[in-house]
């Protein structure tokens, strides 16, 4: 499988997956982030692929990213990211 | 499990593949496509049919790269198919990029693929248990692919059990019992009233047992429910059906592991049946850890298979997957259920996939899909004494409602 590397990747595919704004995708556009946003979203993508949950993009979380997998955002419909119901 | 919020409101599905992928024969992607849809329909009562032409429910297509969607396939690896819920219209796309491939560990195996597709086109969301189908990630070819417990929960609280036993050659197979429905009192067939519960509508906790059972705890005393009230030969002692299990009790409720777990104070007992299963009681600070003690009630609720825990004006979630199992953001005022008053007795998430709210001698009836208390009339709170108990001289609507005996829902 191909490494999946580089925090733009992962920011990438966290926004892909529903656990980021979806505003990060747009690649015309750089984006900056506070850190706690950054490492809630990791941590939520850990907690989610049953990895622990550090909020650090390591190893293990960076070879899960790469895995195949299906397209539909992890994070849809009771997500607690939720403002409002 | 996670439901995405919506469903099909017919059991019967059609569906059509109007782009097949290029390098596979036709017949044989017919057939694993059928087979990926009878997962499905093994455990509920839905059937899916193919069409060849014509307006259809679920229509399927193999693309590669930009389709129409705003959604690219990115070729080779990475995304593999994506489906839309039923609120968008439940199709499916498979990258045709993809080495797709029939009872092969070669390549991307298309009946895996495609079952957890048709379980998003069917109205389920991405479930963290890994071993689920509807977990997001592939897991290769399996060829003796079962679906996963929480895949079966899943769909169940979407479409209900199988009513038809044609799976009836799989023992130990959920599904076979048609799902009760509400249990209510009727004027026809007036269920024999209990003076102890219809005196007194208010009782300790409610919770559906393993084999479907629907039973009420009040003091040392329990009831069974029927589909009109309580069945007769009851009330009868706790401490005799259940052995080791004191009364009155503060909750409990059914987990998927066909598991009861009865709290009581800084205790809880689990059953496995009437049987206790192992050495009990234990302390709730220990077997739920971040659970408070004397509860007022516990269900599991079907939204997302978690178990709610309610105190006062407080609920936890209590997820034993996740570590810690209740997260810090626990508890959360109990408003955030919508129209449900502080300070319940009793909670119990029901077989009709709604979940029902208990006060007094009254009751709310919570939709999990609008995540809000029901309106409907008569409105709610209604009596529970009349609506679950049998208690055909009780008011319908709650204790100094308005409700005509002419509202029926």
């Amino acid at each position: 499988a191909p490494t999946f590397g580089g925090a733009d990747k992962a920011m990438m595919y966290l926004a892909q997956y529903g656990y980021l704004s979806p505003s990060v995708r747009n690649p015309s556009s750089g984006h900056i982030m506070d850190e706690s946003s950054w490492r809630r979203a990791i941590a939520e993508f850990q907690s989610f692929a049953g990895l622990n949950a550090t909020g650090e993009l390591d190893e293990e979380t960076t070879k899960v990213m790469s895995l195949p997998r299906c397209g539909v955002r992890d994070k849809v419909g009771f997500g607690e990211s939720r403002a409002k119901r | 499990y996670a439901l995405q919020g919506s469903r099909w409101r017919v059991k019967n599905l059609t569906y059509k593949i109007s782009k097949y992928p290029s390098k596979l024969n036709r017949a044989e992607v017919d057939n694993e496509l059928a087979k990926a849809f009878s997962v499905w329909s093994d455990y509920t009562d839905l059937t899916f049919t193919q069409k060849r032409s014509g307006q259809v429910h679920i229509e399927i297509r193999f693309e590669k790269g930009e389709h129409g969607d705003g959604d690219p396939f990115d070729g080779p690896g990475g995304t593999l198919a994506h489906a839309y819920f039923p609120v968008y219209g439940g199709d499916a796309h498979f990258d045709d990029a993809e080495m797709w491939s029939i009872n092969s560990r070669r390549g991307t195996n298309l009946f895996q693929v495609a079952a957890h597709e048709f379980g998003h086109s069917l109205g389920l969301s991405h479930s963290d248990v890994r071993s689920a189908l509807m977990a997001p990630f592939y897991r290769g070819y399996d060829p003796a692919f079962q679906l996963d417990q929480d895949d079966i929960q899943g769909i169940q609280a979407l479409y209900g059990h199988k009513t038809q036993t044609d799976i009836g050659g799989l023992p130990g197979l959920p599904g076979a019992a048609a799902p009760p429905s509400v249990p209510r009192a009727t004027t026809q067939q007036p269920s024999a009233e209990d003076p102890a519960l219809c005196g007194d509508p208010k009782f300790d906790t409610i919770f559906n047992s393993a084999d479907g059972g629907t039973f009420i705890f009040k003091g040392e005393h329990y009831w069974r429910l029927t589909e009109d009230g309580v069945a007769s030969g009851y009330p009868r002692l706790i401490a005799r059906a259940w052995p080791g299990l004191p009364g009155n009790i503060d909750a409990a409720f059914t987990y998927k592991n066909g598991k009861t777990y009865f709290f009581k104070g800084s205790k809880y007992w689990r059953y496995n049946g009437q049987k206790m299963d192992g050495d009990y009681p234990k302390d709730i600070s220990e077997g739920f850890t971040g659970i408070p003690d004397n509860l007022d009630a516990a269900l599991v609720w079907s939204g997302n298979g978690k178990i709610y825990f309610y105190k006062g004006t407080k609920f936890w979630r209590f997820d034993p997957s996740q570590r810690p199992p209740v997260k810090a953001t626990y508890p959360k005022p109990l408003s955030n259920w919508e129209g449900i008053p502080d300070g319940i007795d009793a909670a119990l998430q029901y077989t009709n996939g709604y979940t029902y709210f208990f006060k007094g001698g009254s009751y709310w009836r919570f939709n999990d899909r609008t995540f809000s208390v029901d309106s409907d009339n008569p409105a709610f709170p209604r009596s529970t004494a009349f609506w679950w108990l049998g208690c055909s001289s009780a008011p319908r609507g709650t204790v100094g409602g308005n409700a005509r005996l002419s509202d029926a829902p």
